[in-house]
């Protein structure tokens, strides 16, 4: 007897909760960004964002379906982000990477911000 | 889960949910 340690079991099911997102399957909140909506799954957004953790653990807010971000935050790092979440692949590029690292912050996602801390310092 | 006996199956573990029907 032993145990058979599937390796790509984590990717497997992130891969299938963002093919769930591509086809708004089960999405069961959106995340309206600066007049952009974003149809997601509470429960990624709560596992990868101490933001969305803070809003959503508070019983009153468990059944939202709709949640409205601070109007400072960019969109398009917001999808970025999002992306980054269903994929564990974060796009980084030199024009976008400082409103990255301020999104992640907004959105209490430290790991992320270090690594958007690093990729500036690397190009200085 | 790295136990004495673990077998690493590198395989795919579950079905794949399709881009779309």
């Amino acid at each position: 007897d032993g145990c058979f340690q599937f390796t790509r079991h984590a990717g497997d099911v992130l891969l299938n909760f963002n093919r769930l997102r591509s086809r708004s399957m089960l999405t069961d909140v959106t995340v309206q960004v600066d007049g952009r909506d974003f149809h997601a799954h509470k429960a990624i957004l709560v596992a990868c964002s101490g933001f969305f953790y803070s809003v959503f653990m508070h019983p009153e807010n468990a059944n939202l379906s709709a949640i409205s971000l601070d109007p400072k935050v960019d969109p398009e790092c917001f999808s970025l982000l999002l992306d980054f979440m269903y994929t564990s692949c974060l796009n980084l590029n030199d024009s976008l990477v400082l409103a990255t690292l301020n999104t992640a912050v907004y959105l209490q996602m430290e790991h992320v911000a270090d690594t958007c801390r690093r990729f500036i310092k690397s190009r200085h | 889960y790295e136990g004495v006996n673990t077998i690493k199956e590198m395989g795919r573990s579950i079905h794949e949910i399709p881009r779309q029907d």
